[in-house]
C-alpha cells in the first residue's frame, strides 16, 4: 500500500519545489508507474544472457538475487534462466545466515553468485530489509553470504 | 559547483533530522529535443567520500525509482500512512554506500521529454543509451564521482535495463579517456529470458500450489513461451488460473494480506 502514500507525496507541489522537479510544468501528474510508456513499450531483448555471457568475461561482478514468494518473477524463473548459462560452481549450494536464521540459500559460480532470499516477495528490501541488508553488504564487500 | 549546489536539498517537507547531503534535479540527455532524467542522491551516513556510488533503477518497464527504489526499499527515507511527512529506514543501504536513485527512461516519474513521441516509442535500446549520456554528464555535475567505484543495481525489469547499461557502460570505456569505474552489478527477482521465465513462473505457481494440476499442463502444452504476445487460447489459461485458482492474492507476495 505504500505505492498510495508515494503517489500523494511526490505530487504535493511543496516536495516538488524541495526537489526541484517538475520545472518546466509536465502535463500528467507524477505516478509510481507510467502506464503510457509500459503499454508502448517499442523493443525489448528476448533474453539477457547473452549479456550476462559478455560482463562475466568482462570481469564483472556480478549478483542475482531472488525473493522466494514472488509468484511474478518467481525464483524458479530466474533458476532456469541462469541454469542455461552453464557455469562452473565455486562454492557449492548452502543456507546463509542473517541474525541467526536462514536468509535464504546461495550458490557462488565462477562470475556469478546467486541468492535467494526467504520469505521475501517481489520488492525483497521492503519485505525482508534486514536480509536485504546483509545482502548488499556481502555484494560491496565481494564475499560469500555467510555461513552461519 | 554551482550547478551541484542548485540541486542541493535542503530539506523535504516533514523529514527527519539525518546527517547525510542530498541532491537532485534533472540531467539533460538529449539537447536536440529536450529529453531530460531527474536523479535523486542520497549520500553515505558517514564518510561518503570513501564509499562507492551505487546506481539503482526501477523495473516496470516505466516505474519511478523514486517511487520504489528509494521510498519503499533501500532509501533512507519511509512516507507515512497520511503522505504529510518522512520517517527514517533502519536498513537503508545509503549505510553502506551514496545512492543515486535515476528515473529513466523519459517519461518516467519526473523524468521528461519535450516531444511528446518519446513516451509512446520508448524501449530498452534507448534506457541503456540514455542513462549512460545520464551518468556522463552527472558525473561531470559531481567530480568527486568520477573515479568512485560505481554498481548498479535494480529488480524486476530492471533484469534487463542494469546488465544493459553495464554493458553500455563496459563498451564506452573501451574508447574513452574517462571511464567510468564501474566494479559490478546486482538484480533481484529479475526479468532475464522470456522463455525460461515463463516456464519457470507457471512451474512455480504449480509447485506452490497455486494452480491445478490440470490448468499446469493446459498451460505447458498450450503456450508458446517463447512469444511476445500469447495465443488467445493461452491467455484464457492465465486469466482462468488467476480469475479462478489463485484466488484474491497479492502475486508479488503470495503469502501477504492484499492491499485493498
Amino acid at each position: 500500500c505504500t505505492e498510495k502514500y508515494a503517489e500523494i507525496y511526490y505530487n504535493r507541489p511543496d516536495v516538488q519545489k524541495a526537489m526541484h522537479a517538475n520545472t518546466t510544468g509536465i502535463p500528467y501528474k507524477w505516478t509510481a508507474c507510467s502506464e503510457t510508456l509500459n503499454r508502448n513499450w517499442n523493443d525489448t531483448d528476448d533474453s539477457i544472457l547473452p549479456i550476462y555471457r559478455e560482463l562475466i568475461a568482462a570481469g564483472l561482478r556480478i549478483w542475482v538475487f531472488s525473493g522466494d514468494v514472488d509468484s511474478v518473477v518467481p525464483v524458479t524463473a530466474t533458476r532456469y534462466s541462469l541454469a542455461q548459462l552453464k557455469l562452473s560452481t565455486t562454492i557449492p549450494w548452502y543456507p546463509w545466515y542473517v541474525k541467526k536464521q536462514v536468509g535464504g540459500w546461495t550458490e557462488v559460480y565462477k562470475g556469478l553468485t546467486f541468492a535467494t532470499v526467504r520469505g521475501a516477495g517481489h520488492e525483497v528490501p521492503l519485505f525482508k530489509p534486514r536480509a536485504a541488508y546483509q545482502l548488499f553488504r556481502s555484494f560491496l564487500r565481494g564475499e560469500p553470504l555467510p555461513k552461519s | 559547483k554551482e550547478e551541484e549546489e542548485a540541486d542541493r536539498i535542503i530539506s523535504l517537507p516533514g523529514q527527519p533530522k539525518v546527517s547525510f547531503q542530498q541532491y537532485s534535479g534533472y540531467v539533460t540527455v538529449n539537447q536536440i529535443v529536450g529529453r531530460a532524467l531527474f536523479y535523486w542522491l542520497t549520500e553515505a551516513d558517514n564518510e561518503p567520500l570513501s564509499k562507492p556510488l551505487v546506481v539503482w533503477l526501477n523495473g516496470g518497464p516505466g516505474c519511478s525509482s523514486v517511487a520504489y527504489g528509494a521510498s519503499e526499499e533501500i532509501g533512507p527515507f519511509r512516507i507515512n500512512k497520511t503522505s504529510s511527512g518522512l520517517y527514517l529506514n533502519k536498513f537503508s543501504w545509503n549505510k553502506l554506500a551514496n545512492l543515486l536513485f535515476l528515473e529513466t527512461p523519459a517519461g518516467v516519474g519526473f523524468s521528461y521529454s519535450n516531444r511528446s513521441s518519446d513516451l509512446l516509442d520508448t524501449g530498452d535500446y534507448r534506457t541503456a543509451k540514455d542513462s549512460l549520456q545520464f551518468l556522463i554528464h552527472w558525473m561531470n555535475r559531481f567530480p568527486r564521482y568520477r573515479h568512485r567505484e560505481v554498481y548498479i543495481t535494480g529488480e524486476s525489469y530492471a533484469g534487463h535495463y542494469v546488465p544493459q547499461l553495464a554493458r553500455e557502460i563496459v563498451h564506452y570505456n573501451a574508447n574513452s579517456k574517462n571511464p567510468i569505474n564501474l566494479k559490478g552489478f546486482m538484480v533481484g527477482n529479475a526479468v532475464t529470458d522470456n522463455y525460461y521465465d515463463n516456464l519457470g513462473t507457471v512451474t512455480y505457481w504449480w509447485s506452490h500450489a497455486m494452480i491445478s494440476d490440470k490448468t499446469y499442463k493446459q498451460l505447458v502444452n498450450t503456450c508458446d513461451f517463447r512469444r511476445h504476445k500469447e495465443s488467445n487460447e493461452c491467455e484464457s489459461l492465465y486469466y482462468y488460473a488467476m480469475d479462478q485458482e489463485f484466488g484474491n492474492i497479492d502475486q508479488y507476495n503470495i503469502y501477504a494480506p492484499p492491499c485493498n
